[in-house]
């Protein structure tokens, strides 16, 4: 463990822990890509299936567990609890679009040809793509609540982080992962448009709502 | 080339 990779996923926590507040108590799901959240739960679903079979640390497994059931809960907020809030409208996404070019890069480029390996090579490249449908969405509706914007930057800023691991660990201790890496630099490019607009808000007029151009 | 890390990343 390195700082970066600590501080990636504090940032990682705080990002799912601001989701479910905001949804909870604005008791309200709109703005918020049902889609990307569906990607999230099977990104995690399909990278932790380790969990039970494969003791790392303790900080490891609490993480797994906190971040499989943060991904559920705040599904089960969206498409049960606060369904009636949830914006079909604006969530249009063809979410087929992702999964299946990343179902067929998982099985084409991967460490090595086993059900374990290729599911997690799924969900590197899944979740390299699952924030689309929710910058779509905000493109969409032209804005983005402002604690909607604090979670885009708390997640975009952890797998930011994480490249930072990355590049310690490969002088540090001679570790790379190019599979991590090039999903992990295209996860982050994703979001820098956003960054811009997330970091230049202050200097905006309109700098109350987050408005992203489409 | 793509060399593994182990899995103790999240």
């Amino acid at each position: 463990m390195n700082v970066f990779r600590l501080a990636g996923d504090i940032s990682h926590l705080l990002a799912i822990i601001i989701l479910l507040l905001k949804i909870w108590t604005s008791r309200s799901c709109a703005g918020i890509s049902g889609k990307s959240q569906v990607m999230f739960a099977i990104t995690y679903t399909a990278r932790y299936l380790d969990l039970f079979t494969n003791f790392i640390s303790l900080y490891n497994s609490t993480m797994k567990i906190i971040f499989l059931g943060a991904a559920y809960a705040t599904l089960y907020l969206i498409y049960v609890r606060f369904k009636a809030t949830y914006d079909h409208n604006h969530d249009t996404f063809r979410v087929e679009f992702l999964l299946i070019p990343t179902v067929i890069l998982s099985v084409l480029i991967n460490h090595d040809f086993s059900p374990l390996e290729i599911l997690w090579t799924f969900s590197i490249y899944l979740e390299s793509v699952a924030i689309l449908p929710q910058l779509f969405m905000v493109s969409k509706t032209g804005e983005a609540e402002s604690i909607t914007s604090h979670y885009l930057f708390a997640l975009g800023s952890y797998r930011a982080l994480y490249i930072i691991n990355w590049v310690y660990r490969y002088y540090a201790e001679g570790f790379y992962d190019l599979i991590a890496i090039v999903a992990g630099v295209v996860q982050t490019v994703l979001y820098c448009d956003f960054f811009y607009l997330y970091i230049t808000k202050g200097s905006r007029a309109n700098a109350t709502e987050m408005s992203i151009e489409a | 080339f793509l060399k593994k890390l182990n899995k103790d990343e999240l």
